[in-house]
């Protein structure tokens, strides 16, 4: 049987879809539900793979990727690479709602929040740099580099490209700990 | 990642994603979360998607794009989902991906492809059966 309102969210994430529930139920709009129910996630670090303090890259920061979408209007706002920015459904929004762009990127992206009242904080925890001084002692495996030297499925970088491209047998490394 | 859509009584309709993406990613990589049509697709005149799982592969597929427009021709939600799910499995067979689909009546479905530590996919659903969300799941 099918019913509205009605809100649906990946992963067993319950505190983000009560979020967004209480949002809607309290009369706000299903961009406020979304934004407020993916904030939750990104403030509970939701299984490590929302928000501040989870997947450090190859430097060992931390980056967030968000975006929001109105299906009245097809409007979307969407941040990429964001860093030192908690909120980044947050910023998403304000990209939609402060811009007739679309999607901001990086180390601009992040100047942009700050600039709409976002506050910049360190989004590197204990955890997060735990997880990257093992990655480093474990010769940086897994990595997402190919056709590189040194070999990058046995040492760290810096790399170097090869003159010959090999054929495309990577073995993808997303799972159920690291995934977008 | 989270992936969420959310649907109102009047049938406005809104999706949204927000992840740290891929654990020791090259720096400056975005995945398919922040991308439209790939992270997630709202259109109050058929429904959304979300999808979460390898956002590199992902991507290149636009699974919610084709998800939303599949429900547009009148496909169910699980239906949607699935074809998304299989469109990119044609190509990567093994590749870790889920979906979830809402129409504007407010049915939903999910799907997922089957591989190692990826055999069920678990959601949440909340709506006016239940005073709390409610766990679902679907086999992959």
């Amino acid at each position: 049987r099918a019913s509205l309102p009605l809100v649906i969210n990946t992963w067993p994430f319950k505190d983000a879809t009560a979020a967004a529930w209480d949002a809607l139920q309290s009369g706000g709009s299903v961009l406020d539900a979304v934004e407020k129910g993916c904030a939750r996630c990104e403030t509970e670090q939701c299984d490590g793979s929302v928000g501040y303090g989870g997947s450090p890259d190859e430097t060992g920061e931390t980056t967030l990727d968000a975006m929001i979408m109105n299906g009245d209007t097809m409007e979307v706002g969407a941040v990429g690479d964001l860093k030192r920015i908690k909120n980044a459904v947050g910023v998403a929004r304000a990209v939609m709602e402060y811009t007739s762009h679309t999607m901001l990127v990086g180390e601009s992206a992040s100047l942009f929040a700050e600039n709409m009242g976002f506050i910049a904080e360190d989004l590197t925890t204990n955890k997060s740099m735990n997880i990257f001084s093992q990655w480093l002692k474990g010769n940086c495996q897994p990595n997402y580099r190919k056709n590189v030297f040194p070999d990058p499925s046995q040492y760290c970088g810096p790399y170097k490209p090869r003159a010959t491209l090999q054929p495309n047998k990577m073995r993808r490394h997303a799972n159920t700990h690291s995934h977008d | 990642t989270i992936g969420m859509l959310a649907i109102d009584q009047d049938g406005h309709v809104a999706a949204g994603t927000s992840t740290n993406g891929l654990t020791h990613k090259v720096p400056g990589r975005v995945g398919d979360s922040p991308i439209v049509g790939a992270g997630a697709y709202a259109d109050s005149e058929a429904g959304a998607a979300a999808a979460t799982g390898d956002g590199d592969v992902m991507m290149r597929f636009l699974p919610s794009y084709l998800a939303v427009e599949l429900m547009r021709a009148g496909a169910d939600p699980s239906t949607a989902c699935k074809t998304a799910i299989s469109r990119i499995k044609r190509h990567y067979s093994e590749f870790f991906g889920a979906i979830i689909c809402a129409n504007t009546t407010g049915h939903y479905g999910a799907a997922c492809n089957k591989v190692p530590g990826l055999s069920q996919f678990r959601f949440m659903v909340a709506n006016t059966e239940s005073d709390a969300p409610l766990l679902k799941s679907v086999d992959c």
